[in-house]
């Protein structure tokens, strides 16, 4: 089973 | 005052639709460098990054720099107005809350405008660090759309693994499974054709294929498309907009639960 993740989770905001 | 100009309106609406599937709204970012876009999907899964310089327009101009948020379904009704060859002026008055695309008929003898309003977007920038990746594919776009198509038959997620041999795509569900796996080519002469790995590591990950087909309607722009891959970070799939600038869309991976 795999999940997805969000992006924000790989960049910082700005 | 911002003012752009592209000879043919057919590379605008190439970038609009490779946009529209993925967000329903954006902001342009005018500066006197060129127009830059960044947004995030409904869903914050994957993130479009466009850039076009201003040197690649044809005439380029921005006294003061202006964010322009858009319907791109609007925007999108206007771009079916163009004729591909015509020539495509965006223009909007310094701190405006509209924007005129002017296109123009090759002969001149038909000249249309529509008056588009701008939104006030709220969005968030995120900071997208500079990467060496383990993995580095180019390979045709079309090929590259063809797979993501055809595996998206048998299942929600495709898992890419990518070695010095070659890229493998997999997919698997109820109906069975897939495999795809390109070598590398040997011959360089046909340099449009080629799938080109450069390696440093092997690198397996999983992606939600529905995105990925998204980022596929980024294909008529460029002959070839860069998938660049390292563990438990966003792949980047990269369409070159030739003379003009570059559509970069970030993925996160799938992670096992």
């Amino acid at each position: 089973k795999t999940k997805q993740g969000s992006i924000m989770s790989f960049f910082a905001k700005k | 005052m911002f003012e752009a100009r592209l000879n043919t309106s057919q590379v605008l609406k190439k970038v609009l639709d490779a946009i529209k599937d993925l967000l329903n709204e954006a902001t342009f970012d005018c500066s006197d460098s060129g127009i830059q876009l960044q947004a995030m999907d409904n869903s914050h899964v994957s993130l479009v990054s466009l850039s076009l310089r201003s040197d690649g327009f044809d005439k380029y101009r921005c006294d003061r720099n202006l964010s322009m948020g858009m319907n791109l379904a609007n925007m999108a009704k206007i771009m079916k107005c163009a004729n591909n060859d015509d020539t495509l002026t965006m223009k909007a008055q310094d701190n405006a809350d509209t924007v005129t695309f002017m296109f123009e008929s090759q002969n001149q003898e038909k000249v249309s405008d529509y008056e588009m309003k701008l939104m006030n977007l709220d969005q968030e920038h995120l900071g997208i660090p500079e990467t060496d990746y383990a993995c580095v594919v180019r390979m045709p776009a079309m090929e590259f759309a063809r797979i993501c198509r055809d595996l998206s038959q048998f299942g929600e997620s495709v898992v890419i693994s990518c070695t010095k041999e070659g890229v493998k795509f997999s997919a698997s569900g109820d109906a069975g499974s897939a495999n795809i796996k390109l070598a590398q080519t040997s011959t360089v002469d046909k340099e449009d054709e080629s799938v080109v790995i450069e390696m440093q590591e092997p690198v397996t990950l999983t992606f939600a294929c529905r995105y990925l087909n998204s980022f596929t309607k980024a294909t008529p722009l460029c002959n070839q498309v860069q998938l660049s891959m390292s563990a438990d970070v966003p792949l980047v799939v990269e369409y070159r907009i030739p003379d003009l600038g570059h559509i970069r869309y970030y993925l996160a991976p799938k992670i096992e639960d």
